[in-house]
């Protein structure tokens, strides 16, 4: 919240445009407004009532460098949108960058997104350091119901619930690292940094950096799912592959390839195969193990098919280990197996398991 | 290797980045007052975003600087 917890006295807040980009129809600017406001109609007991003409609460407008409120805007990118917290006067005007290009998709940015951020803080919402919220101050384009169970607490910490709830599925709040119970989607190497898929986030991990960072896979790679079941890195191609459901994605550095998706069954597995649990790239072999289940497959990545005699049992093969994998990862000879909450460092040569480690510790935890 | 580039746009906005978001006070302070308070702000802003935390202007720090983003500061009241 904003110091001293500004909010609107009454549960019924006004609101008036004053004027319309010309990017979009005036009633695709409409539309954008309303279902700004409904998103937080939604989870509270406010209300929202037009004017077309006098005072509003809410005023909303589009301009551009200074407009008027000696808080000036800076051109195309960089600042989008700044509105004032609940109060009089200027308190809860929100202002949208005319030099921005407004649109209702993912090619620019979208207004149905932005508006709802700067109503947020029309209402009395400040900014959250949860990537995954939608008070974020960072710009991230996504569908469906845009609010996370971070930005339901704190508005409803103001107004309260909503008496008649409409049914909504809230984003959950981004991963916690040091979260004991942590588990893995997916891991690979990416040029040198080790990349962790963690629902709809990732961490990247530089040999020379102690702190993991954390982003929403949308900011980075807008083509690929919010859910990542498995993903390897072939080195010598200098290409990461990344699986979700029956689809794989190819990036090259992170650029995705042209010609993807492609079905997973393409690399010869059966159609019977739906998912890929956990994928790695053993470079002293130049083989890749894909994990399904309680088996896995080994494919030759210089012929680029399966290798024969294969499925085989995770849990006969590498003896001490789990039955199923959700990551995989290879360094020096060693192979690191992530299942739930747990990593098992396993050794080639030795043939077993050395190490039990907790999954996080990865991330510095 | 060759130089690196010249920092002074880097530096610059940088030092607008945490002058609207995170109050780096403006004008004269002396140089060791503004160095302090340029860290200050910059650690703010590292631990906000949840970077590592140096104080310095590094590659994450610069990289998040850029990127398009809402105009109401991160920190403290905004009137």
């Amino acid at each position: 919240h904003f110091p001293r917890h500004l909010k609107w006295q009454s549960n019924t807040v006004t609101f008036r445009i004053l004027n319309y980009t010309p990017d979009l129809k005036k009633a695709d600017v409409d539309r954008a407004v309303r279902s700004a406001l409904n998103v937080w109609a939604d989870v509270t007991p406010l209300v929202f009532k037009k004017l077309y003409h006098g005072n509003a609460d809410i005023m909303i407008s589009f301009g551009s460098k200074e407009h008027g409120d000696y808080n000036p805007f800076d051109g195309p990118d960089g600042l989008l949108a700044h509105a004032y917290p609940p109060g009089q006067g200027i308190g809860g005007d929100t202002h949208f960058d005319e030099d921005e290009h407004w649109t209702k998709d993912s090619s620019a940015y979208n207004l149905f997104i932005v508006a709802a951020h700067e109503l947020g803080h029309a209402l009395g919402m400040s900014h959250s350091s949860d990537a995954g919220a939608l008070m974020y101050p960072v710009y991230s384009y996504a569908t469906g119901f845009p609010l996370a169970e971070d930005d339901i607490e704190g508005i409803q910490a103001l107004y309260g619930e909503n008496p008649n709830p409409r049914k909504v599925k809230p984003k959950p709040d981004a991963p916690n690292k040091c979260d004991p119970m942590l588990s893995f989607d997916a891991v690979t190497e990416l040029r040198g940094e080790t990349i962790i898929f963690k629902d709809r986030f990732y961490w990247r991990i530089h040999p020379q950096i102690v702190e993991p960072e954390q982003t929403l896979i949308k900011s980075t790679w807008p083509s690929i799912p919010n859910k990542v079941d498995a993903a390897y890195e072939n080195p010598e191609k200098d290409l990461v592959i990344i699986f979700s459901g029956i689809r794989m994605w190819a990036l090259n550095g992170y650029n995705l390839v042209d010609g993807y998706p492609k079905y997973i069954h393409k690399l010869g597995l059966p159609k019977s195969i739906r998912k890929i649990d956990a994928a790695v790239y053993i470079r002293d072999t130049g083989k890749t193990l894909f994990f399904t289940d309680e088996e896995y497959w080994s494919y030759d990545e210089a012929t680029g098919t399966m290798d024969s005699g294969y499925p085989r049992s995770i849990e006969t093969d590498f003896p001490g280990m789990d039955d199923e994998v959700d990551a995989a990862a290879y360094h020096y000879g060693y192979l690191y197996f992530f299942h739930e909450h747990m990593q098992y460092e396993y050794s080639y040569s030795s043939r077993k398991v050395l190490r039990i480690l907790r999954t996080n510790s990865i991330l510095n935890c | 290797v060759p130089l690196p580039p010249d920092n002074t746009d880097n530096y610059l906005l940088a030092e607008k980045y945490l002058r609207r978001f995170y109050g780096l006070p403006a004008g004269l302070q002396g140089r060791q007052g503004s160095a302090d308070a340029f860290q200050t702000s910059i650690k703010e802003m590292q631990k906000f975003f949840k970077l590592e935390v140096t104080g310095s202007l590094d590659d994450n720090t610069l990289e998040l600087m850029k990127q398009a983003r809402c105009g109401v500061p991160d920190i403290g009241e905004y009137n």
